[in-house]
C-alpha cells in the first residue's frame, strides 16, 4: 500500500485525501487551518496543522517518506511552488501539483513536478464538449483521433435496422453496441433494430464521428 | 448557433466562456471585477461589469434571452444560489451551476438547476482513480457499473494468445480490441497474441474490471 501526502485542504485536496483513505491507503495531510484539520482527522491517517512551505514541518509530518505528494493549495502560487520544490528535493517519487493557470503550470514543469492538475480548466473543457455536441454523451480516447463515443440515437433513427443505418459506408464508423435502458447489447446483427431512447456505442476517427454527430443533431 | 451566458469569471467560468467563443458560439459574460472584464472582452461576444445577483443587470446584458446560463461563481454560495434562481425564473432552457460542496449542490437541485458541476471534486476522484490503478489508462462509463477501459498489458501477459488469457472465463470481462502503437485491432481471433506495450480495450462490469486490474498490477 502506498503512502500519500496531501498538502492544502481546499475542495480538491480534501476530496483527494478522503478518497485515498477510503480506498485503504495511508494519507498524511497538512493545512494551516486548525478547523479544517480537526474536521478531517478521522478521515485520514494523520492530520497536521502546519505550513506546507516549511521544510521542518514536512519532515516532522513524514512527507519526505511518502511515495506520492499532492500539492493541492493553489491560490497562493508562491506557497504551491515552494512546497512543490521541497517535495521534489525530498526525492518523493511522484509529485503532483494543482496549478492555478498555465504560467504557474510552466514553472512547475521546470521544477520537474511529475503531474500538473487543472481541475477548473479541465472540467470547463469537458462541459463545453458536452454543451456543443448534444448527441455525444461520453467518449473514450483510444489514440490520436480515434474514439469510442456513446451517442443518443435521435428519433429519425428509430425503427431502422443496423443494415439500413449503414454507418460504416456513410460515415466510416463502426457501431460496437447499443445501450438500451440499462442493458448493453454487444452481439449485434444486421437485423437489430434501433429503438427510440437507444444509446449507440460507436467507434471511429474523430473527424468521422464529428460528421456523424452533425448528421444526427 | 446557441447563445450562452457565463456568470462569474473564476478559472472555470473564464475557461468555459473563452472555449465556447473559440468554437463559434455567442457568449455573454458578467463579473464584478472590471479588470477581469477588460481582459476577457476580446475573447467573448459581450462582457459586462455587474452583479450576477441583480435581475436588472442580467436583463440588460441579455442573459434572459440565452439558451444556456452557466453560474460559475462558487465561493459566494449566496450569490450563486440567487443568480441560479434568477436564471431559472427567466425560463432559460438550461441552467448549469458550479457548486462548492454537496450541500450547496442539493440546494441547487431543489431550485431545479439542470446540471451541477463540481470541478475540484470530480478531478480529485479522477486523479485518485489514476493513482490507485496504474493499469487503467482511460475509461468510458456506459451505464451503472458497466465500463469500457483501456488497460496497459503488463509483461506477464506478453506472448499469450487471446485464448490463453481466457479473460471472459477468469474475470467475466470481454476484450473488445487491442491498441498497438497507434493502430487499433478490433477483429480479434483466439490466436491473436498480446505483445508487450499493447493496450487492451476491455468491457465489463466495474467489479469485474477491478478484479482484473488487481490481478494485472
Ligand atoms: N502555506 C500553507 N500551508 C498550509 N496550508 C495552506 C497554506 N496556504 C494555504 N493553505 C491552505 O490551503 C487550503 C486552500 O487552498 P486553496 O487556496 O488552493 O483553496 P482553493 O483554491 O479553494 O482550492 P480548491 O479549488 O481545491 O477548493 C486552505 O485550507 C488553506 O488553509
Ligand atoms: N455577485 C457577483 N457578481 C458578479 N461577479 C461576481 C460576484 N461574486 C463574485 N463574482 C466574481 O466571480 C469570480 C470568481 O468566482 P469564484 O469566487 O467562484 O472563484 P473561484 O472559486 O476561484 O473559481 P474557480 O474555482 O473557477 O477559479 C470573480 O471574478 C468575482 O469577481
Amino acid at each position: 500500500k502506498k503512502q500519500f501526502a496531501v498538502l492544502g485542504l481546499g475542495r480538491f485536496g480534501s476530496k483527494v485525501a478522503r478518497e485515498l483513505f477510503y480506498r485503504g491507503h495511508e494519507v498524511i495531510v497538512i493545512d494551516l487551518n486548525e478547523l479544517k484539520i480537526d474536521t478531517v482527522k478521522d478521515e485520514v491517517t494523520h492530520a497536521f496543522v502546519g505550513d506546507i512551505t516549511n521544510e521542518a514541518t514536512l519532515k516532522e509530518a513524514g512527507v519526505n517518506d511518502c511515495d506520492v505528494a499532492i500539492v493541492a493549495e493553489s491560490s497562493n502560487i508562491e506557497s504551491n511552488i515552494i512546497s512543490s520544490q521541497l517535495c521534489k528535493s525530498f526525492g518523493i517519487k511522484k509529485v503532483i501539483a494543482k496549478a492555478q493557470n498555465t504560467i504557474h503550470g510552466k514553472i512547475l514543469t521546470k521544477l520537474q513536478v511529475d503531474q500538473i492538475v487543472y481541475p477548473e480548466q479541465d472540467t470547463a473543457i469537458k462541459l463545453v464538449n458536452k454543451l456543443t455536441s448534444d448527441s455525444i454523451l461520453d467518449y473514450l480516447e483510444l489514440g490520436h483521433h480515434i474514439n469510442i463515443v456513446s451517442i443518443e440515437a435521435p428519433e429519425k433513427l428509430a425503427n431502422k435496422t443496423i443494415k439500413e443505418l449503414a454507418l460504416r459506408r456513410r460515415f466510416h464508423v463502426t457501431i460496437l453496441g447499443i445501450k438500451r435502458a440499462e442493458e448493453l447489447i454487444f452481439n449485434l446483427t444486421d437485423d437489430n433494430m434501433v429503438q427510440e431512447g437507444d444509446i449507440l456505442i460507436v467507434f471511429g476517427e474523430t473527424e468521422a464521428l464529428k460528421k456523424l454527430n452533425l448528421d444526427l443533431s
